[in-house]
């Protein structure tokens, strides 16, 4: 599954990644 | 914690100690955002329980593109629920002898 990085201005790097299923379902 | 939506878990394991932790970020439920979410997916990032604010953290998010201003606030709080959850646990944990 694929992954991105994303370095904000500030220097904090978000990785985004895709959602498990299971844990949409979750609640 | 209020369902505010923006589910915020832990990505790691807390070990009790480390001041800075992984969390991951995800939209459960789009509609209680003001604004329109462009589905991305989850948001992995750390946090510094020390140091950081969940509300600056939220607004680098809606800097990176991830959400609207709007919902800045919703954002943030969500960060600072799971935040406070985490340093609830921490506590107890110290206050138990554990």
């Amino acid at each position: 599954s694929a992954t991105a990085q994303v370095v904000h201005s500030a220097g904090r790097r978000f990785i985004v990644s895709p959602v498990p299923e299971a844990r949409l379902k979750e609640q | 914690a209020e369902d505010t939506g923006v589910r915020v878990e832990l990505n790691e394991e807390d070990d009790g100690k480390k001041s800075s932790i992984a969390l991951k970020l995800w939209v459960e439920d789009p509609k209680k955002l003001k604004g329109k979410y462009k589905d991305t997916g989850a948001i992995e990032f750390t946090f510094d329980l020390v140091n950081e604010v969940p509300e600056v953290v939220a607004q680098e998010m809606v800097e990176s593109g991830f959400f609207l201003d709007c919902d800045v606030k919703i954002v943030g709080k969500s960060i600072r629920d799971r935040v406070a959850l985490l340093n609830w646990k921490r506590e107890r944990t110290v206050s138990t002898g554990n």
